[in-house]
């Protein structure tokens, strides 16, 4: 038996909205720990791995280890139905063909249950070691976004550079070219706000803007945003979800010839 | 121009 949780619908909603770009199907992997799930996109230049704690939800059991292909897009199209304050239980029994969504609204007048059929999958699983990156930024997501989304008018890709004195955006394309450079910020009185930069060495990574405009749909998720990097690997672009765990998404990089 | 890469370069798929 496998039974999750959440008193509010709308962190698995922010969640969905966070990888539906990126994933078409993907393997949620639930054990006593919590839900993980670790998929690449199809062009195989993006990672996404979600990290859901145990002890985040309301309420969790999980009696042996199960491994649940789920279809993204019919994920998605489920947890629009539900509202946002609904209390949401996913449920599938332990060799299950469906996993059941159950939406109840915050009266308890109002119970809904929506089947999935999961489906079979091939886990293609990254070993990601752990890495002491160059720099290590943290910004608010939606400035992040709106770098990104501005920048992205001006070229298919984006570079990055970091140093002591802040991190610089740059893309540059036929019609001109555009820089944002954030300093880290003085005073963190409001650390929502704030710009850190933590920084071994300076780095120049570029990377192709249509992923990242898709990691800032995760944007609802967090006032903040940690972008780790270091020459010539991937970018890892994290944001936490409350106190119930973090999404990761990993981008290779765009290397000179 | 930057070639894209593949995260498999990077990482072993296991």
């Amino acid at each position: 038996m496998f039974e999750a949780r959440l008193a509010q619908s709308a962190i698995l909603k922010k969640v969905l909205e966070a990888v539906k770009d990126l994933l078409t199907e993907a393997t949620f992997e639930c054990s006593d720990s919590g839900i993980q799930v670790q998929a690449m996109d199809n062009a195989h230049v993006s990672l996404v791995s979600l990290n859901l704690r145990s002890d985040g939800f309301d309420k969790y059991r999980c009696d042996r280890n199960l491994s649940m292909g789920m279809n993204i897009g019919t994920m998605t199209k489920i947890l629009r139905c539900a509202s946002s304050e609904d209390t949401v239980t996913l449920r599938a029994v332990d060799s299950p063909d469906n996993i059941i969504f159950i939406f109840e609204s915050q009266n308890k007048e109002k119970l809904a249950e929506y089947e999935m059929k999961l489906i079979n999958m091939d886990l293609e699983h990254l070993g990601i070691p752990e890495t002491m990156y160059s720099c290590v930024v943290k910004m608010p997501s939606q400035e992040f976004a709106r770098i990104c989304r501005d920048l992205s008018q001006f070229g298919e890709a984006i570079t990055i550079a970091c140093s002591k004195e802040g991190i610089k955006f740059s893309a540059a394309g036929d019609y001109g070219n555009a820089n944002v450079k954030l300093a880290q910020t003085a005073d963190s009185d409001k650390e929502e706000e704030a710009v850190l930069i933590d920084m071994q060495e300076p780095v120049k990574l570029t990377f192709a803007c249509r992923y990242l405009n898709s990691f800032v749909k995760a944007t609802p998720l967090c006032a903040q945003v940690k972008l780790s990097m270091s020459s010539d690997v991937p970018l890892v672009c994290e944001y936490q979800i409350g106190e119930i765990g973090h999404i990761r998404y990993y981008l290779a990089p765009k290397i000179d010839d | 121009t930057p070639v894209q890469n593949d995260l498999t370069e990077f990482y072993n798929l296991a």
